[in-house]
């Protein structure tokens, strides 16, 4: 899967992450 | 929906969440569209545990979005609510199918998040054994917490419990997870104390549940494993990617 900074989740990190969002 | 009204006996941390609680029309309109294919503008037509699973992806972001609004948790840093989140998922989105069918409130069908009702014959035929078997766990449970007259305030109480269910050496602040933890918990033992003083246990009787509301996220992770080994997932499937996430 892909993976986000640190081996966590990228699209959980999509979103949670307020500068991910905005995009 | 039921509606809800202040009044005594309800702890200030209850009323939050109340209010925090998405609009389940909303909900339901959202993930509709969501599973709409754009092109043709009409329904989309997978195969249907394709469509589940689109279905569950899509109620994951309802929750994800739900606890972004939640105090404390919007107050903690990405990588905490990552943690957090990467600890409960499942648990969230089997509380969250409990408590549909606790409204639903009817023992021979299940409801979708989308508004469609199956019926369990129809799941007996086409799910499979393992998925049925899940279902009908969790219709026991189900029961379990009909009986224990599970209310609005109480679930609302309980999916804040699940979320910051986490011991708090996993996370980097602790004191504010700490707080939320204790702060939950002594206002569900205050609600159900006030308003079930009959039912001297009900706090004990509704943590007991959440245990088997662990045990049957467990087994719909080795459930959603098994497809994905047998290659049945669709792909880019935010559960599975939750699956494979490095747990804490």
């Amino acid at each position: 899967p892909c993976q986000g900074a640190a081996g966590r989740p990228a699209i959980l990190y999509a979103l949670l992450s307020p500068s991910v969002r905005a995009v | 929906a039921e509606p809800f009204s202040g009044g005594p006996g309800v702890p200030e941390l209850i009323l939050q969440l109340l209010q925090l609680e998405p609009d389940e029309d909303q909900v339901r309109a959202r993930i509709v569209g969501c599973l709409q294919d754009p092109a043709k503008g009409r329904p989309d037509q997978p195969a249907p545990f394709g469509l589940l699973c689109r279905m569950a992806d899509q109620t994951f972001i309802s929750i994800v979005d739900w606890a972004r609004r939640c105090m404390v948790f919007k107050e903690l840093e990405v990588a905490d609510q990552m943690t957090l989140l990467q600890n409960c998922w499942s648990e969230l989105l089997v509380f969250d199918h409990i408590y549909r069918q606790i409204q639903h409130g009817k023992e021979g069908s299940i409801l979708l998040v989308t508004g469609q009702e199956v019926e369990l014959t129809t799941v007996a035929a086409q799910a499979g054994s393992l998925l049925h078997g899940l279902v009908l766990r969790a219709q026991e449970l189900v029961l379990q917490l009909h009986a224990l007259q599970l209310d609005r305030q109480e679930f609302v109480c309980l999916k804040f419990l699940i979320l910051f269910s986490l011991d708090v050496k996993f996370l980097n602040n602790h004191s504010l997870v700490k707080d939320a933890q204790e702060k939950a918990n002594a206002a569900l033992l205050d609600y159900t104390l006030c308003h079930y003083p009959h039912c001297g246990d009900k706090f004990q009787q509704l943590l007991l549940c959440l245990v088997e509301v662990r045990a049957l996220s467990m087994q719909a992770k080795e459930y959603l494993y098994h497809k994905h080994l047998g290659n049945e997932m669709p792909r880019n499937n935010l559960l599975i990617e939750m699956l494979q996430a490095k747990q804490t």
